[in-house]
């Protein structure tokens, strides 16, 4: 809540962003500990990335021999085994037969296919996570500037002093340096091509835009 | 250099803080933007989540058959029983050689272990297993489970973002439109001044 906690009293800055960070903090934590959590480290969930990767068939190895079993197609006896056709006494074990093989490639193409969408819903997540932290960095800056302002002082910016250097016809352009102060900062000198008259709007505009850019690098450092 | 005057100066300040005060609403702004962002995403995820739904119903549904039909054949009388024996004890050693001979290539640790634990499968496997695909359909059955669990655990913790989301995004900050006039003090003490934080106001006694 951003109530205050006193009736009586305006709220301090802290009351009234600290919880917004708080929020945002937890739900960030809330993604994260999620793709740091055991179930995206387990090796096991390799076993649903792409057949035969190499990774995946040691891994099988290694835990129950299974992963062998895939080599069955390099031995002329055991591919000989998967020919065998035992519907001599009984026509109806070749259909079924069959159809189980018919079925097992069906199941595993929809397989292959529900992995694809599981990793899109990763990839969502992973974005949403991006975005959080977009948002607490926006949100950051949001808050500092609110506490900037809170003063009495009508300019957030001052202009202290403005020198224009014209060139020579064979030198490049030249430039007008502004010093300005805003908020709370040191100095900050910006350049605005000569071009730009000072009563040309775009000249404060663009004084104030490098400025500002320039006092959120620093806050970032 | 030209001289500026202290007019100059005052009114060029004037302009930059305006527009440094239009620069703040924008910052608002874009943390609302990004709210934007954050729920379209949640809302293509919910889409996604249905499609996951379907589809795993529809995998479901044939891995069902797949093992309906396995239990149906291994229900069959072992007619094929000596064929299929005779060619597993010469399948067995050459299935050995060839799966150790690529796990001391590309895999390599622990060689002796893995091949103590082959022989012990292989003699425990039967012929039939191979022959109706056991260790496919064994591993789409452990592909299904893995799947479900990872499925489950993106659930459990998007809901919990998402809840402590809805929280943050339905605060007053979020709903707010800010005032649109230099000198409105998106966050400052005047002259705009929210009344529900400051009860000293005239309006709130």
């Amino acid at each position: 809540s951003l109530m205050p906690f006193s009736p009586y009293e305006p709220p301090s800055f802290q009351d009234m962003f600290q919880p917004f960070f708080d929020m945002i903090h937890q739900a960030q934590q809330a993604m994260d500990v999620h793709f740091h959590s055991p179930a995206f480290q387990h090796p096991q969930m390799d076993l649903i990335r792409e057949g035969d990767d190499d990774r995946t068939v040691c891994r099988e190895i290694r835990h129950n021999s299974t992963g062998c079993l895939r080599m069955k197609d390099q031995c002329e006896k055991c591919r000989e085994i998967l020919s065998v056709d035992c519907s001599a006494s009984d026509p109806s074990q070749a259909q079924l037969r069959q159809e189980l093989n018919d079925s097992l490639q069906l199941a595993e193409l929809l397989t292959k296919r529900y992995n694809d969408l599981l990793h899109s819903y990763q990839r969502k997540m992973l974005n949403t996570s991006s975005l959080l932290e977009q948002l607490n960095e926006q949100f950051s800056w949001v808050s500092q500037l609110a506490n900037l302002t809170q003063g009495e002082d009508q300019y957030y910016l001052r202009v202290t002093t403005v020198a224009s250097h014209t060139s020579d016809s064979d030198a490049p352009s030249g430039v007008t340096e502004v010093v300005v102060k805003l908020f709370d900062s040191d100095p900050i000198t910006v350049t605005v091509p000569v071009e730009v008259s000072r009563k040309n709007p775009k000249f404060m505009e663009t004084v104030a835009e490098k400025a500002l850019q320039e006092y959120r690098k620093k806050s970032r450092e | 250099d030209q001289a500026v005057s202290d007019n100059e100066l005052q009114e060029m300040s004037n302009q930059g803080s305006k527009y440094i005060n239009k620069e703040i609403q924008n910052a608002v702004n874009g943390v609302k933007q990004i709210k934007n962002l954050i729920e379209r995403t949640n809302e293509e995820r919910k889409i996604l989540l249905n499609n996951l739904e379907e589809a795993k119903k529809k995998k479901e549904d044939v891995l069902n058959e797949t093992r309906d039909s396995e239990m149906k054949l291994k229900a069959f009388p072992g007619v094929c029983n000596e064929t299929m024996m005779a060619l597993w004890e010469e399948c067995k050693p050459c299935l050995k050689q060839t799966c150790m001979k690529f796990y001391a290539r590309v895999c390599r640790s622990g060689s002796g272990l893995v091949g103590r634990q082959l022989e012990e499968f292989l003699n425990q496997s039967s012929p039939f297993y191979f022959w109706i695909n056991g260790d496919r359909i064994d591993s789409l059955l452990e592909d299904d489970r893995q799947q479900s669990h990872m499925l489950d655990v993106m659930q459990d913790r998007f809901s919990r973002a998402s809840s402590i989301m809805d929280e943050l995004f339905q605060d007053r900050f979020f709903t707010h439109e800010p005032q649109d006039s230099f000198r409105s003090f998106p966050f400052g003490l005047t002259p705009w001044r929210p009344h529900f934080l400051f009860p000293k106001s005239r309006f709130v006694r």
